[in-house]
């Protein structure tokens, strides 16, 4: 999968 | 980590500090929207719910925590301490109707729908707007300290920031792609567009910040 649910920025 | 990415950050930061600078230096919170600083203390405790339930990295962590206590203290301060100074009169700007977009995009566009996914979703859509109150005040007032319209500045070149970061990581990691993120943060920029023209020009002739009226 994309790695949209991956939220590394604030 | 890039470049345009930490001075973002940075800029968001500095943002905070010269909001606290300002209450500080001038005693009075006169010019700042309560509004706007209730909505800022919302989209941090909204998106940041994942502290709880993810780790990036320390910095993340603590820039988190760093952004839900500035803006609860700058909150806590305009309750208290100075809350004769605060501009009432001028801070009308109707925020039912900025919660109500938040909430209706939240609904429509998160990536899946589970509650940390809608609750982070709805805090970009409100960050998005959350300055209006502020634009509003400055424009019905016409003119606001020099402190003030810096701050105003900062929180704005912030998401522009980010925006510069988004092309270089759209470019640069063939997997990165945030639609909701991007539309939200121009969006966010776009509202800046006429503040940022008269804040330049007021700083090219070295005098405070004078919106036409």
């Amino acid at each position: 999968s994309s790695k949209e649910s991956e939220k590394d920025e604030l | 980590m890039n470049l345009f990415r930490l001075c973002g950050d940075l800029s968001h930061v500095i943002s905070i500090v010269l909001l606290l600078l300002k209450i500080r230096a001038t005693r009075s919170c006169v010019g700042i929207s309560l509004k706007t600083q209730a909505l800022y203390l919302l989209v941090f405790v909204t998106r940041y719910l994942d502290l709880f339930v993810t780790f990036i990295s320390l910095y993340n962590s603590l820039m988190k925590v760093l952004f839900i206590a500035t803006s609860s203290y700058v909150l806590y301060l305009m309750l208290t301490k100075y809350r004769q100074t605060y501009d009432k009169d001028h801070d009308t700007f109707r925020i039912q109707f900025l919660v109500g977009f938040a909430i209706v995009l939240a609904l429509l566009t998160p990536h899946r729908y589970t509650m940390l996914e809608v609750l982070w979703t709805f805090s970009l859509w409100l960050e998005s707007v959350a300055i209006l109150p502020q634009l509003f005040m400055l424009q019905t007032t016409g003119e606001c300290e020099n402190l003030t319209s810096h701050y105003i500045f900062a929180l704005g070149l912030y998401r522009a920031l980010y925006a510069v970061n988004w092309v270089y990581r759209y470019l640069f990691e063939p997997d990165y792609w945030q639609p909701v993120t991007w539309v939200a943060g121009i969006l966010q920029t776009a509202l800046y567009g006429d503040f940022f023209y008269y804040y330049v020009m007021s700083k090219r002739r070295g005098k405070k910040l004078k919106l036409p009226t």
